[in-house]
């Protein structure tokens, strides 16, 4: 009854509340965990610390190089046709402004499309976008490449709708791209309000004039750590099942919800593992990546550093899309080892979590499924994750205790049932 | 044997139901 043990400890034993209450002490006390930040590093040692302090085994640090950018003072104020002061956050890799900022016109276009035909009005502006919310993949794609098409047309700078499915007047910051050949030119997201407000504006005809002001910088990429612990397997330890969440995350908010709560289930699966005295047959391995909002840097270099294994790998999961209540489990990997997951899955009957949906993908773990390791992400009620996701909201204000209970069991006994299997997951 | 690197178990889907299913 490995399965009820661990969903009674987590759920309903003394187990209960622990990841949102560890999660709690490191967020409270340490704060954003900005890539670069000494707020980062602190939480990796930390981190360090309370995974040795928890018993776990091969506790270590691997070192990385990551970004280092810092967004500095940063203001934007609507001047024409009136004086409004306009929330923003510079996005993640932005350029800063001359100190005296940019004052310019604006131009408010819905889609790239609507850029293009309107490109010869564009030289000289600020262009604003102001794209509907279909879904963050697509959205997503105006904060990455918003700059880089503006520029494109000549714009002075972009400020891009934030990509949020509510606002309560909340900017929502994110990594964004520049492209070779390419002008480089200052970009921030403004509130989903002002974006629409704007767009009005601009359909009546009416001149709108803002100075945006924004003393971001990039500095030389600086050392960091994927931070790892693990349950060594009994019979077969250099197998591996690897759950994951990313320790970084952007500079408001206290990154609760991205992803402290998706780094800390994973802890916590691998803690109600060892305090039921188990130990499956193959490794189970934490990893807390690093710099993962930066386009996981930490990732990819965990990936460069033990590929070499990678036959060894009967699973990679990772859970950063909340850790709400969970849903089912997404999952990526051959046809038979799609059934063996379903079957893995049934175990959590007593919690009504049995599905076993597509598009396990993660950042942090694609590089791993694109080589054909199957791959898991935990699914859970996304409907409040885009209110919170990059902005000052991120905190564990967000968080539920017992959702978290639920998510860490599933999280649990997925990881310990695909470990401790005789045979590693087939794959395609 | 552990290893199924080629997708080739030489255990049946049964066997696999079965050992999940000891873990509930």
């Amino acid at each position: 009854d490995v399965a009820k043990a661990i969903i009674n400890l987590a759920v309903y034993g003394k187990a209960q509340n622990r990841s949102y209450e560890r999660l709690a002490l490191l967020v409270d006390t340490v704060g954003p965990r900005l890539s670069g930040s000494k707020n980062l590093e602190k939480a990796i040692q930390i981190m360090y610390q309370n995974l040795q302090q928890d018993g776990l085994e091969k506790v270590h640090l691997e070192p990385v190089r990551i970004p280092h950018w810092e967004r500095g003072e940063e203001s934007a104020v609507m001047l024409e046709p009136r004086i409004h002061k306009i929330a923003i956050l510079g996005l993640g890799s932005s350029i800063g402004t001359p100190p005296e900022g940019i004052t310019a016109e604006v131009l408010v276009v819905t889609s790239f499309d609507e850029l293009q035909r309107r490109a010869s009005e564009a030289r000289g502006k600020i262009v604003v976008y102001n794209q509907p919310y279909i879904n963050y993949s697509r959205t997503v794609q105006y904060r990455t490449q918003g700059a880089v098409e503006a520029a494109k047309v000549g714009a002075l700078a972009s400020l891009i709708r934030s990509v949020a499915s509510f606002s309560i007047y909340s900017p929502h910051t994110g990594i964004q791209e520049y492209q070779d050949g390419v002008p480089k030119i200052p970009t921030a997201c403004i509130t989903v309000e002002d974006a629409e407000m704007m767009s009005r504006m601009a359909s009546h005809g009416i001149k709108i004039v803002i100075q945006l002001k924004m003393g971001a910088k990039t500095y030389p990429d600086t050392d960091s750590f994927n931070t790892v612990a693990e349950i060594t397997g009994s019979k077969y330890p250099e197998q591996v099942v690897l759950v994951s969440g990313h320790l970084d995350s952007w500079d408001v908010g206290q990154g609760a919800m991205d992803d402290g709560g998706g780094a800390f289930i994973s802890w916590e699966a691998l803690s109600l593992i060892k305090d039921l005295g188990l130990r499956p047959k193959r490794t189970l391995r934490l990893v807390l990546w690093t710099a993962e909002e930066q386009g996981g840097v930490g990732a990819f270099q965990y990936y460069q550093l033990h590929k070499v294994n990678i036959s060894n790998y009967s699973l990679v999961m990772e859970s950063d899309a909340g850790t709400f209540l969970p849903t089912g489990l997404q999952f990526t990997g051959s046809e038979k080892a799609r059934a063996i997951m379903e079957e893995v899955m049934s175990l959590l009957q007593p919690l009504n979590i049995t599905q076993v949906l597509s598009h396990g993908e993660g950042t942090d773990i694609n590089f791993w499924i694109q080589a054909g390791v199957p791959g898991a992400s935990l699914l859970d009620d996304l409907y409040k994750y885009f209110f919170f996701h990059h902005s000052h909201g991120d905190t564990m204000t967000v968080m539920d205790p017992k959702q978290m209970n639920v998510a860490a069991a599933v999280w649990a006994v997925v990881s310990y049932v695909v470990a401790d299997m005789e045979e590693m997951l087939p794959r395609s | 044997k552990a290893i199924c690197k080629n997708g080739i178990s030489k255990r049946t889907f049964e066997e696999i139901k079965e050992e999940i299913a000891s873990c509930g």
